[in-house]
């Protein structure tokens, strides 16, 4: 169970980052 | 996009594959051209978390009596953490500049690696609970070898009061994956699986029964009755055994043999 709580905390974080990445490249385009 | 043979898995990991999988489309189409943001907070963010799996993963192995789990946890925190370092360096990259054509690569292999790591390391943990469940099956099945030493009505009911829990709990225990299994086939193997336990255990404690009544005063049964039980004994055990072995595919096995 703790393991699953760790992962999703990663997984929204990095989620939230690699969203944040992508929305600077998609204003480009 | 990956595979997730679990739902907890796939609920966990498909927004981020998904989100890495577009940045890095995004990347090969070469429409990266843009000034890129400061990312130093998000992957603070990340690295937190990060360390936080692997404050949680440690602390779990220490814990843990499987040693494969004991063995594997440790590679797949590093692969996590290393990705964490490749992210805060991307970070400092972007910071200094903008543009940073390595900063985005360092972003896009830290991300790739972060998804990478926790699905290993998800997967090293759904396959000691595999092994966990595949313990109790085993244990249920050499229970039922001790069918054959029990000679009284006494014994019988000492047997089925045994006999019970295990049972109750290996079809809880195999019901409950069949629900998080993502291969629906897999799912229905396992469900099947519990359904004949269910009816054909009845017919085990009947045989026994029988067996018992037959039994003469030196503790011998009759023949057809020691034949009855053993067949419902091996009917049992193969339905166990199917189990174990369905238990411990995943998704990709059905994909090769297709």
């Amino acid at each position: 169970e703790q393991i699953l709580e760790a992962a999703k905390s990663i997984a929204t974080a990095t989620t939230a980052l690699v969203k944040a990445a992508s929305a600077a490249q998609k204003e480009l385009v | 996009m990956p595979v997730f043979h679990t739902k907890t898995i796939e609920q966990i990991l498909e927004p981020v594959a998904e989100q890495v999988s577009h940045l890095v489309i995004l990347h090969e189409q070469g429409e990266d051209g843009a000034a890129i943001p400061s990312l130093m907070k998000p992957i603070q963010a990340v690295s937190a978390a990060v360390n936080n799996l692997a404050k949680v993963g440690t602390a779990q192995i220490q814990t843990s009596k499987d040693e494969v789990l004991k063995l594997d946890t440790p590679e797949a925190i590093n692969k996590v953490k290393s990705s964490a370092d490749l992210l805060l360096d991307s970070a400092k990259l972007i910071e200094e500049d903008e543009y940073s054509k390595q900063g985005r690569e360092k972003l896009i292999a830290g991300s790739r690696g972060i998804l990478q790591g926790t699905s290993d390391l998800l997967l090293i943990f759904d396959e000691a609970e595999v092994r966990r469940i595949c313990h109790v099956c085993r244990r249920v099945r050499d229970y039922l070898k001790v069918s054959e030493v029990v000679a009284g009505m006494e014994d019988l009911v000492t047997y089925v009061k045994n006999l019970t829990p295990g049972m109750t709990n290996l079809s809880d225990l195999v019901l409950q994956r069949s629900k998080d299994l993502t291969n629906a086939l897999h799912a229905d193997q396992l469900k099947t699986g519990v359904a004949d336990l269910r009816n054909q255990l009845p017919n085990l404690i009947s045989s026994m029964k029988i067996f018992v009544t037959t039994v003469d005063g030196s503790g011998v049964g009759s023949e057809a009755s020691v034949h009855n039980r053993q067949y419902y004994v091996k009917n049992l055990s193969d339905i166990i055994t199917e189990i174990i072995r369905v238990l411990q595919l995943v998704s990709t096995d059905q994909e090769i043999l297709v």
